[in-house]
């Protein structure tokens, strides 16, 4: 579902932002 | 079942596609879509992360967006 999208490309960018 | 998958989920294959043109993490995570790769939700979330922390791309923001992109 686009919720779930939504979560997954959410919890990604918090990864990525510790990095960035 | 994992041997269904006909899409992988590797540095290689986002590395092309960040090529290709830029990219959201949204429209990557479209690219790698569980039911295609047969990995989980959160397998997808922390290899995509690994392999993005690795290749380092480029960063622009379009239309509000940050999106990835990589040069050759």
């Amino acid at each position: 579902s686009s919720s779930e999208a939504d979560k997954m490309a959410a919890a990604l960018e918090a990864e990525l932002n510790d990095f960035m | 079942t994992p041997s269904s998958s006909d899409v992988q989920l590797t540095e290689e294959a986002v590395r092309r596609y960040l090529i290709r043109k830029p990219m959201t993490t949204k429209d990557l995570l479209k690219k790698f879509q569980t039911k295609r790769t047969g990995l989980s939700s959160e397998q997808t979330v922390n290899v995509l992360a690994q392999i993005l922390k690795r290749l380092n791309p480029e960063r622009k923001s379009i239309g509000d967006k940050m999106h990835f992109y990589l040069t050759e």
